[in-house]
Order: structure tokens, then C-alpha cells, then sequence
């Protein structure tokens, strides 16, 4: 059996929400940074670069 | 890896031995204390290099859907969950979506611009080595990540994808490289394992059907020649059967061949299209 190097290909996911509130513009983006690392925490990485606009949050994980 | 953060979308994209759905769970309890709920789900796949090495719940695609349909609410109640074959044993693209009433019924019957955008979802392996050993660092170099990252991006002709782009980049140690890309609304996102005998790159962006075409057959062609990879598979999500449709001509003017093309439907994501491609020296 071959050895084992570092696997490329990624899992992707995309989720999509609704709110309750129309008048709330920023929505997911409103959590914060140790609820994101929490959440990656899960996945077994964390954020090595971040960057954003007017329109959405980006972040560069490890792995 | 990567994670996009939109008032009501998160797009997470993690490679290695990463757990991704077991991010699912967290982030639906954090965005109902924000009075989000949520509305649909899609998690999509290439084949693993190293299948063995994946732990639960990304064992087998079979053992992903039964993690997926555990963790999802029962709201979202149209699912489908399917292995989009190509002519190749060792490529197929594992897609798993589900959505709930209420934006199935916006799907079917709201006009564009609610169905306008597509998704790119390009794998590439066999690197050309040349391109491939771009993104070594040299041992010792005392750079950041976010340097080398920089270094990587300028000098392998990255930053000229899309040059209105901002670029969110770093470069691991001692190789392997990750970038954001960031232009009004759309991301676009590239990550790297340019290691002899598992090399890997990806792309991945967002669109919209009323781009002018050439465009983005420009951005597939730039891609390419980043890489010059031996393999690739481009998946594309869409509602509208035209984004498609240049992608191979696109590809091909670059010496790789189209070897298989499969359609398949899926509830409120539209139509997934799974091209794969060879280099014609192979």
C-alpha cells in the first residue's frame, strides 16, 4: 500500500440561512471570533489569515 | 482551507484529515442565537487520494450522508445525495444537498436574478513540476506565512486572475500554499499541495450568468496555466445549462482533452455539471 501524504482534495460545505429579523443586515457575520474558532475547533483547524469587506468575511485556515 | 463568512451563507472548504461536517451542528446552534435558521445545505466532494487515512465521519461517502442527515433538521426535507461518475474510476464528484420548503418554492418560482449565480468547483492534479515547485519555501527563510504567501501569489502569476481582486494569501512550511480572493460580493479561493507523486491544486469561484462569457473563459485559461495540471475536473453548479457549455472549449485550447461530462439535478442547487479533462501528452 502506498504511504499516506498530505490529502488535497477538500470537503466542501455551503449553508444557507434565513432570519427572523429583516431589519438585521449583518447576520452571520456577527458572530464572533471565538465562536468561529469553536466552530473550527470541531473541524481540527484554525485561522491563519483574514480579510474582509462590505459584503462578507474571508478566512485562510490551516490544513 | 477556507471559510467565507456572509450575513446568511458560510462556505467552508477544508482539505487534509479535516472533520468538516462536524462543523454543522456548532454553526446551526450559533446562528439560531442569532435568530438564523437554516434553510439548505450542500456538501460536495472529489475522490480522496488517500481514502484510508480519512476519519469518521468522512470514511465513505456513504457514512457523510448518514452524518449529514443526522445533524440537518428535519425542515430541510427535499435530499438527494449522489456520485457524479466520469469516464475514470479514480475521479467522481460526491454531492449531498438538501433544502427546506420554503426556498424550494423560491427556487421554482422567482425569475432571475435569484438564479443567476453559478459555482466553479475546479480540482487539478499531476501539477507540472516547474509550477508545482513554486510553492516550496526555502528551508530557513525566516519569512511569515503571509510573505511567502505574498511571494507565492506575485510570482506564479496568481494576483493575475483577477486583478480587481483582494488577495487574502499565505504560504505554509515548508510547502503548500492557500489564497482568498475577495472582489465586491464574490470569492474566489485557491489552495495548493504541490508535493511529487500527491500534487493538488484547486480553484474555486463565483459567477454571474450574465458575465460576459470570454471573461470567464479567460479566468479558466489563467487557472490553467498556473498549474499545467495533467488531470482536472471542473464542477459547475448553476441553474442556467449556458455557463457550462464554454468551459471545455476553454480548456482544451490548452491542450487538455474532454474525456466525460455528467449532468445530474439537485433540489434548490439546479444542475451540477462534472467535466473532467486529461492532458493530450498523457
Amino acid at each position: 500500500m502506498a504511504v499516506s501524504g498530505f490529502e488535497g482534495f477538500e470537503k466542501r460545505l455551503e449553508l444557507h440561512f434565513f432570519g427572523d429579523d429583516p431589519e438585521e443586515v449583518m447576520g452571520l457575520r456577527l458572530l464572533n471570533f471565538d465562536s468561529l474558532q469553536q466552530v473550527l475547533h470541531a473541524v481540527q483547524c484554525t485561522v491563519v489569515s483574514a480579510v474582509g469587506n462590505h459584503y462578507f468575511d474571508s478566512y485562510v485556515l490551516s490544513e | 482551507s477556507s471559510l467565507f463568512v456572509y450575513p446568511t451563507k458560510i462556505i467552508i472548504k477544508t482539505c487534509g484529515t479535516t472533520q468538516l461536517l462536524k462543523s454543522i451542528r456548532p454553526l446551526i446552534n450559533h446562528a439560531r442565537h442569532l435568530g438564523l435558521t437554516l434553510c439548505s445545505c450542500r456538501y460536495t466532494r472529489g475522490n480522496f487520494i488517500f481514502p484510508k487515512s480519512q476519519p469518521f465521519p468522512h470514511t465513505s461517502f456513504k457514512d457523510e450522508v448518514i452524518y449529514l442527515e443526522d445533524c440537518l433538521p428535519s425542515n430541510l426535507c427535499y435530499r438527494k445525495a449522489s456520485v457524479m461518475p466520469s469516464k475514470s474510476g479514480s475521479h467522481s464528484w460526491h454531492v449531498f444537498t438538501a433544502a427546506d420548503n420554503g426556498l424550494m418554492m423560491i427556487h421554482h418560482h422567482l425569475p432571475p436574478p435569484h438564479q443567476e449565480l453559478f459555482t466553479f468547483e475546479i480540482c487539478m492534479t499531476e501539477l507540472d513540476r516547474v509550477s508545482a515547485a513554486k510553492f516550496y519555501r526555502r528551508a530557513g527563510d525566516g519569512k511569515s506565512g503571509d510573505l511567502a504567501g505574498k511571494e507565492m501569489t506575485e510570482l506564479t502569476g496568481i494576483g493575475n486572475i483577477n486583478p480587481s481582486a483582494l488577495i487574502c494569501d499565505f504560504g505554509f512550511d515548508p510547502c503548500g500554499y492557500s489564497m482568498n480572493g475577495i472582489d465586491g460580493d464574490r470569492y474566489s479561493t485557491i489552495h495548493v499541495t504541490p508535493e511529487d507523486g500527491y500534487s493538488y491544486a484547486s480553484f474555486e469561484c463565483v459567477g454571474s450568468v450574465y458575465d460576459d462569457h470570454e471573461d470567464v473563459v479567460q479566468v479558466l485559461k489563467k487557472v490553467v496555466q498556473v498549474f499545467r495540471p495533467a488531470t482536472m475536473s471542473i464542477s459547475t453548479t448553476c441553474s442556467s445549462h449556458e455557463v457550462w457549455t464554454c468551459v471545455a472549449g476553454a480548456v482544451e485550447s490548452l491542450g487538455l482533452k474532454c474525456r466525460s461530462c455528467t449532468v445530474d439535478e439537485f433540489p434548490a442547487a439546479g444542475n451540477v455539471v462534472f467535466q473532467t479533462f486529461t492532458a493530450r501528452r498523457k
